[in-house]
């Protein structure tokens, strides 16, 4: 564990930790995309499904479960508890059309061709594009609001800090896994625009919102 | 080969 990675986790717990809360507190889910959340949450249970197979750390098995737990959590409150306030008119992404690929992806280039295995690569692949309607949701609306904002730039920010931690763990423990490392880079990526009118914007004090 | 396998990644 290096601090690249420690800071990454935590900065992930946050992002997920944020948006819950913000949904929670404003009894509203407005403006965020549960075809994402559901993404997230299919990213989470095919991934840590060693959860029960292999042993890592209390830290590792901890973080897991709440990434689970978090990630249903905020499916229920968007889907069930706060369905009024779902915005699902701008949340128009079609799912099967990154679900399907990636998971063709999965079964073609894997480390090993077992079900859990295939699992993880799926998840790893989804994960990197999972963002995706959220941010077309954004673009369609033309903005967004600051907490989830927030919640994108933590979400970003974990990513880019794995980035990071990979080529330290490269330099320092000779440790290399390219298709972790090919999706993380393609997940960062996707976060740049937004960065971008992060910094210009939210962090200046103003809400997220795009040039028409 | 083993480290890979084991993802210790979150």
């Amino acid at each position: 564990m290096n601090i690249f990675r420690l800071v990454g986790d935590l900065s992930h717990l946050l992002a997920i930790l944020l948006l819950l809360w913000k949904i929670w507190k404003t009894r509203s889910c407005a403006g965020v995309s549960g075809k994402s959340q559901i993404m997230f949450g299919l990213v989470y249970i095919t991934r840590y499904l060693d959860l029960f197979t292999n042993f890592i750390s209390i830290y590792n098995t901890t973080m897991k479960a709440i990434f689970i737990a978090v990630a249903i959590a905020t499916i229920y409150l968007i889907y069930f508890k706060f369905k009024a306030t779902y915005d699902s008119n701008h949340d128009t992404f079609r799912m099967e059309f990154l679900i399907v690929p990636v998971g063709g992806l999965a079964f073609l280039v894997n480390h090993d061709f077992t079900a859990l295995e295939i699992l993880w690569t799926f998840s790893i692949y989804l994960e990197s594009v999972a963002i995706l309607p959220q941010l077309f949701m954004i673009s369609k609306t033309g903005e967004a609001e600051t907490i989830t904002s927030h919640y994108l730039f933590a979400l970003g920010s974990y990513r880019a800090l794995y980035i990071v931690n990979w080529v330290y763990r490269y330099y320092f423990e000779g440790f290399f896994d390219l298709i972790a490392i090919v999706a993380g880079c393609v997940q960062t990526i996707l976060y740049c625009d937004f960065f971008y009118l992060y910094v210009t914007k939210v962090m200046h004090g103003k809400k997220l919102s795009l040039p028409a | 080969a083993d480290l890979i396998e084991s993802h210790d990644e979150l």
